[in-house]
Parts: structure tokens; sequence; C-alpha cells
């Protein structure tokens, strides 16, 4: 496992931020993005997915108010891929029946998708050898948050509950100030402890926290991270090898 | 409101100016006098929350953002992802039935 891992530093992986304003389609913004950056990582092509196909076409009604990942995947398996932001343009509003999948070329589309074991090395692993995951945490300290790490108890951010759904593109440490300076004397040198973090990428636009994108504490399970990681297959699947037999 | 103000974060005078701001910069404006009331407490709230928060959390920076005059609950329900709660419930029940090793 590498110390770090940015998926943003990968030309086209990575897609704009979005803002999703008073729609409340975070979990279908945060599927596209995982889409587009396996679509970016594996075949080199930077695409911009329809969210607004994802809304107009989920099972499950109106998707501005609200979801759930892994409806996003499953629109996605039903319509045989997903038009490009460009053809079918995010509206931040759906009118029932409106579903125009059928209308626009598909740009992208998946094989599956699976959820990950709630373990944030499993979760490291396979960011970094397979490309960006979507994420579901509880949103709360995001409220007023501005930029660093948050670094939240069960007591601040409940990890029970999780209310959000975000992209996760990276890893790193952060060198802190392990005391505070009040605390200290002016003499001393105090030790820097290193502070694990998790990258995520946000869709309330660029202007939020930083430059759209916000830092968790990695290692502490902050904000309910490890509850539901979720993330297409672009791969094809894996044959299956000769089964073995013992000879009668 | 001044009480709330005086207990928590900057003075009246302070706190009053300081949502000015805000309500510039996030081009916010209340249809009376009655709600800019009440969205000005609900800031002053969260300034001390985020104060709070702040002094706790010495790895980040918390304060004014353009969620600072929503409630809790309104900034729950307008951002995140909420719907049937039932449809979580099953499949948290799923995942922990895989981890027991059933299929």
């Amino acid at each position: 496992l590498p110390s770090t891992c940015d998926w943003r530093k990968v030309a086209g992986a990575i897609s704009p931020i979005r803002n999703q304003e008073n729609c409340m389609c975070c979990w279908a913004i945060a599927a596209a993005g995982n889409i587009e950056a396996l679509w970016g990582i594996k075949y080199h092509q930077s695409v911009e997915l329809s969210v607004q196909e994802l809304l107009d076409c989920d099972r499950c009604g109106d998707g501005c108010k609200g979801g759930f990942v892994w409806d996003a995947f499953i629109t996605v398996l039903n319509n045989s891929g997903l038009a490009s932001e460009k053809d079918y343009p995010f509206k931040k509003h759906t009118k029932p029946s409106k579903c125009l999948a059928r209308k626009y070329t598909k740009v992208a589309w998946i094989q599956d998708f699976i959820m990950l074991q709630d373990n944030e090395e499993i979760i490291a692993r396979h960011l970094a050898t397979h490309g960006p995951i979507t994420v579901t945490i509880n949103m709360k300290l995001l409220q007023h948050y501005q930029k660093g790490v948050i670094k939240a108890t069960s007591t601040t951010c409940d990890p029970r509950f999780v209310n959000h759904s975000v992209l996760l593109v990276g890893f790193g440490k952060s060198k802190v100030k392990g005391m505070r300076e009040e605390t200290v004397s002016p003499r001393s040198h105090r030790p820097c402890r290193s502070t694990p973090y998790w990258i995520l990428k946000n869709s309330w636009g660029p202007k939020w926290g930083e430059e759209g994108y916000f830092r968790l504490h990695r290692g502490s399970n902050a904000c309910g991270i490890t509850k539901y990681p979720l993330t297409a297959r672009v791969d094809q699947p894996v044959k299956k090898k000769q089964p073995i037999s013992c000879p009668p | 409101d001044s009480l709330r103000a005086q207990d928590h974060g900057p003075q009246p005078l302070e706190l009053n100016e300081v949502f000015k701001l805000f309500q510039v910069q996030f081009n916010r404006s209340y249809s009376n006098s009655a709600e800019h009331a009440r969205r000005l407490d609900i800031f002053a709230h969260n300034l001390a929350q985020a104060q709070w928060l702040q002094e706790d959390m010495c790895t980040a920076e918390f304060g004014v953002t353009p969620f600072s005059d929503l409630t809790e609950e309104e900034f729950g329900q307008l951002y995140g992802h909420q719907r049937a709660t039932r449809r979580e419930i099953n499949m948290v029940r799923k995942v922990e039935s895989e981890e027991w090793g059933e299929p």
C-alpha cells in the first residue's frame, strides 16, 4: 500500500466538481464520478456522464428527493450504460416518466458493482489499485467545514447514521502540531504528529471546502466512512479458471 | 438573540455585522423580519458550534459556510440523500449476514 494516493493527479480521471444545489442527488453524482474515474483510468478516456439520466431513470422515481448509490448503478446496468453530460445535461429537477435513456448514445458502461468490506485498510488498497470508490458518510460536520482534516469521534459524528454520498479519490498523511500553542513553552520543539486522511470529492460546487474537496481522518471510521463503500467495475469479468477435478 | 450571542460567540453588534457579510457573500435575503431574526439566531448558534468544533479539533478549520443559516435538520433534509430508511436497513442486514458467512 503506498503512503499516499491521489487520483486527481491522473489527467482525465477526475471530472470537475459538480454542484447538486437544491436537488438531493449526491448519490447519483457520486456514482457518476466513480464510473467516470474508472473509465478514465482504464481506458484513458475523459468522460463526463449524465447525472440527469440517473435521476430521471431511477427505479424509485424522483431522484432529486434522494436515493442510494446502488440504485444509480442498477440504473446504469438496466440502461446498458450512461449518456454523456453534454447530451443529457443536469437540470437540477426531475419530471415523472421523463427517462430519456434510449434517446442518447451511451458513452460509458459497467460490468457490475460491488460493496467492499468495512475495513479502511482494504478500502485503501482497493482505492490505490483500482480507482476511486463511493462512500456514504454522516455529513453533520460538513455544515461548518472550511478546510483541513476532520477528526471526528462517534460523539461529534455518529458513524451509524450516514446520509451523504461522496467520492473517495485518495489518501495521504499530514504533518500537524501535536499540541496546542499555549500548552508548550516557546523554546520547545514539539513533535509533529502525522495525521492520516482520506481525500473526498463533494458535490457542493468548487467554492465549498478545499476547492470542492474535503479531508477526513483515516483509520477511525470517521463519520461512518466504512459503512457503504461501493464501486462499479468496468473490467471484463475474470474468466473462471478451469475446475480441477479428481481423476476417477 | 442577544443573550444567546453573548453566551456563545461574538457580541450582538459584531454578530449582526458578520451576518450581514454572510448575506452578501451568499446572496441571502429573507421574506420578513421574523424570518430574518430566526435565521440570525440559527446563524449565531452555528457560529458557536463552529467555534466549539474549531477548539475541539485543531486539524481542521470550521466557520461560516453557505449553510450557516440552516438548522442541522434543514441541512440534512436539503443536502443529504435521505429516502425511505427501510431499504437502508435491509442493506445493513444483508451485509451483516455475509459477515457471518451466509450467502
